[in-house]
C-alpha cells in the first residue's frame, strides 16, 4: 500500500 | 507604490482560476522583477509558485517592495467584474492595508475599481533545491489535461511510467484498468502539438489524480504542459504564460508503506 507524501518532507522551510 | 496593468483582464482571470481551487489565500510578493507567489495546499501535499515578470506588463511601477496576502475567493469575485478586454491594473500605496483593482473598457468610458482589504498571512517559504530531474515530457496541455480527466474515473491515484519510448500513464480500480501510452513524436507540424521526452533514467511514480486535475486548471494559459520527474521527489508541473512567466505545481509522490 502507498500513502500520500508531503511537501514538508521534501522541502526545507525557509 | 505599487502599479501593474495589464491590457487585457483574461490572463488575469486564468491565472486565478489555475491556483484557486488549490489555495483559499495567498501572499503575492511584489518587488521590481515582478510578481511572486508560492503556497501549499492545505494539506502540503502540492505547492504553486507563480511568477510574473515585469516585463511582461504593459506597466509596472514598484517603489518599494510589498507583501499583499490576499483571499483569492475575493479576487475571484473581484476579477468576474471585468470584461476580458478590459484594461486592468492592480494598485496599491506603500504599507496599504488594502489593494485596487481598476478596469477600463477599450473605448475608455467605463472605469471602475474595486478595493479589496488585505490579509496578514503567516505562511512558509520553502526551498526548492536545484534537481536534475530524470525525465522531462513536454506535451499538449489539452492531451494531460484529458488523460488526467479520463483517469480519474478508475482511481484516485494515477501511476506516471516514463521510458525513452514514451510516457504511460496508468489507473485501476474496482472498474477495472487504464493505460494511456503517449510515444514520442516525431515531424509534426506544429510544434504545440510534439510530445518530447527528454529521459536520463527510467522512472515509475504515483500521485493523487485529484491533485493533477486541479493543476490542469491552468490548461488555458498555455498550449504545453512540462513533467519533469525523479525517483521519490516532487513532481513539477510547469505551464508557461507567454511573455509574462509561468505557473509550476509541485506535488509529492505517493510512497510506500
Amino acid at each position: 500500500t502507498q500513502t500520500q507524501g508531503r511537501l514538508d518532507n521534501f522541502f526545507k522551510v525557509l | 507604490m505599487f502599479e501593474a496593468r495589464l491590457n487585457n483582464a483574461t490572463t488575469l482571470k486564468k491565472i486565478l482560476d489555475a491556483i484557486k481551487d488549490l489555495l483559499n489565500e495567498g501572499t503575492f510578493d511584489c518587488s521590481d522583477s515582478g510578481i511572486q507567489l508560492q503556497a501549499m495546499d492545505n494539506s502540503h501535499v502540492s505547492l504553486v509558485s507563480l511568477t510574473l515578470r515585469s516585463d511582461g506588463f504593459d506597466k509596472f511601477r514598484c517603489d518599494r517592495n510589498l507583501s499583499m496576502g490576499m483571499n483569492l475567493g475575493s479576487m475571484a469575485k473581484i476579477l468576474k467584474c471585468a470584461n476580458n478586454d478590459d484594461t486592468v491594473t492592480i494598485k496599491a500605496q506603500d504599507n496599504a492595508d488594502t489593494v485596487t483593482f481598476m478596469f477600463e473598457s477599450q473605448n475608455q468610458e467605463k472605469v471602475s475599481d474595486y478595493e479589496m482589504k488585505l490579509m496578514n498571512l503567516d505562511q512558509e517559504h520553502l526551498g526548492i533545491p536545484e534537481t536534475d530531474y530524470s525525465c522531462v515530457v513536454r506535451m499538449p496541455a489539452m492531451e494531460f489535461a484529458r488523460i488526467c480527466r479520463d483517469l480519474a474515473q478508475f482511481s484516485e491515484s494515477v501511476v506516471i511510467c516514463c521510458t525513452k519510448e514514451g510516457v504511460k500513464f496508468s489507473a485501476s480500480g474496482d472498474v477495472g484498468s487504464a493505460n494511456v501510452k503517449l510515444a514520442q513524436t516525431f515531424n509534426v507540424d506544429k510544434e504545440e502539438e510534439a510530445i518530447v521526452i527528454e529521459m536520463q533514467e527510467p522512472v515509475v511514480l504515483t500521485f493523487a489524480c485529484r491533485y493533477l486535475n486541479a493543476f490542469t486548471k491552468a490548461t488555458p494559459l498555455s498550449n504545453q504542459v512540462q513533467l519533469s520527474m525523479s525517483a521519490d521527489v516532487p513532481l513539477v508541473v510547469e505551464y508557461r504564460i507567454a511573455e509574462l512567466g509561468h505557473i509550476r505545481y509541485y506535488l509529492a509522490p505517493k510512497i510506500e508503506d
